[in-house]
């Protein structure tokens, strides 16, 4: 029980808490229990589900081991769904974690008690590859890769893919690619279409058959303060990550 | 002489890459002399030129003091432009410069003899408030700051100013902000309409005239490794820059 999914790509904007969000609130209203954690230092998962970054403790306290998980988490936030906020003095936990013990693989021991309460943990990251997206990796059993099927966003994959070999190496024999989703997605424009079929070359069946449409829902429910069941069920954004959390389920969750 | 100015917004994907190569060009080709500078271990702005990331020395080096910048700047990778390139090493930079002396300021202090040889240093950084964005933050007289016209991209930028405060109070006394640009406008929502209108409430004067339509020609100018006005410089894109170009130079370049 409690398969940890990191949702992580370096590529900035690609789409990575629309889906930390969405899947996790998905799985819950398919009966799922799910915990979302922020790793982020925006804390846009936390502020998207209307939750002030600022309240209280976060997974900033959690990682330097000054409060228990119990302290942070936050039950509810949607249906079946608790969150572990994120707080914007995260970003002092990248240099902070520099020299401390562990560095690497802090979140995972913190994780590890609260496995057996949850069918699913995600990790939303930050757009980089430093030590808080390397926590999320040592903790994860999968990683869910979202791609905005953009040039740039094709360019990074090789440098992403790198470093989670490098972790599946070192911290975490574990990790795998549970698969990789494509945002975004606008079928109108050749170069969407020439990136969705480069990625599906390259990546094979681990490409989700559920494809993310460019659904301005999907960007409006965050300043709502609602994940996007709450906000616009009916909505193509809405019915794309409820597609995705079955296929997620199917894979083995 | 050499007007440095850091394009920088820790969220991601808002247009920094995509801003940095576009107005560097612009100013280009109104006559200006330009370097632009890959501060991102991502290097799009360097590949996006047409440039292999992996070819020689970059900022990287130059970071740790092992090359000067003669030895890695390349020209004319434009009309008027020349290149500071990335690296994807440059990552490591983020957790090797914690330990070093002066690592905040080593970009600057690599900048300054080259100042006199250009009207602009343009600096691209990365989607965070680490390291390399705190370098180009010390060594810069003005900010740019590409605000994606998003809920979530109106979030951080409070986090944004508190970074630029306290690198001008220690750091950069002269470093002020060079203007907000509102990027891949798309003016039928209502939320880009509406986050349009706060930004303009919380800026000011500060935010260019010039707005930056959505515009499928300039993500698929950097995929033939093109600036866009070497791609489709009619495009409501490279007008755009252009116009933008003419704002900057306008405000004091
Ligand atoms: N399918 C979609 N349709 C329309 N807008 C979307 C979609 N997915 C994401 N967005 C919007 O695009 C922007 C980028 O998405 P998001 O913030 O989820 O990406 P991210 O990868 O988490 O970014 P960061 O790298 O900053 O963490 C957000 O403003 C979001 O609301
Ligand atoms: N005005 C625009 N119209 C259409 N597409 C755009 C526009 N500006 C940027 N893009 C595309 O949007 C994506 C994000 O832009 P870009 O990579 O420049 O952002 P960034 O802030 O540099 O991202 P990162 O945070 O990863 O560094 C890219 O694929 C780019 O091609
Ligand atoms: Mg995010
Ligand atoms: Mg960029």
């Amino acid at each position: 029980p409690g398969k940890i999914i990191a949702v992580t790509n370096q590529k900035g904007g690609v789409g990575k808490t629309t889906t930390a969000v969405n899947l996790g609130c998905a799985l819950g209203v398919l009966g799922r229990k799910v915990m979302l954690v922020d790793a982020d230092p925006q804390s846009n998962a936390t502020s998207g589900l209307g939750v002030s970054a600022a309240a209280g403790a976060s997974v900033y306290e959690l990682l330097l081991g000054e409060v228990s998980l119990a302290d942070v988490l936050l039950p509810d936030v949607s249906e079946n769904v608790s969150l572990l906020p994120a707080a914007t003095c995260l970003t002092g936990a990248e240099i902070e974690l520099v020299g401390m013990e562990n560095r690497e693989t802090r979140l995972g021991v913190s994780l590890k008690p609260a496995r057996r309460g949850y069918d699913f943990i995600i990790i939303d990251c930050p757009p980089s590859l430093g030590l808080l997206t390397l926590n999320a990796l040592s903790a994860a059993d999968g990683v869910l890769i979202p791609i905005q099927c953009e040039y740039y966003a094709l360019e990074g994959v090789g440098h992403l893919l790198d470093s989670i070999n490098r972790i599946k190496r070192s911290l975490n024999k574990k990790l795998s690619i549970e698969g990789v989703v494509l945002t975004m997605l606008d079928t109108r424009t050749n170069l969407a279409q020439q990136v969705a079929e480069h990625v599906r070359e390259v990546f094979g069946e681990k490409v989700f058959k559920t494809a993310v449409p460019r659904n301005v829902r999907l960007s409006e429910a965050p300043s709502f303060g609602q994940d996007i069941f709450r906000y616009a069920k009916r909505s193509r954004g809405g019915e794309a990550y409820l597609e995705l959390a079955k296929e997620v389920i199917a894979r083995g969750g």
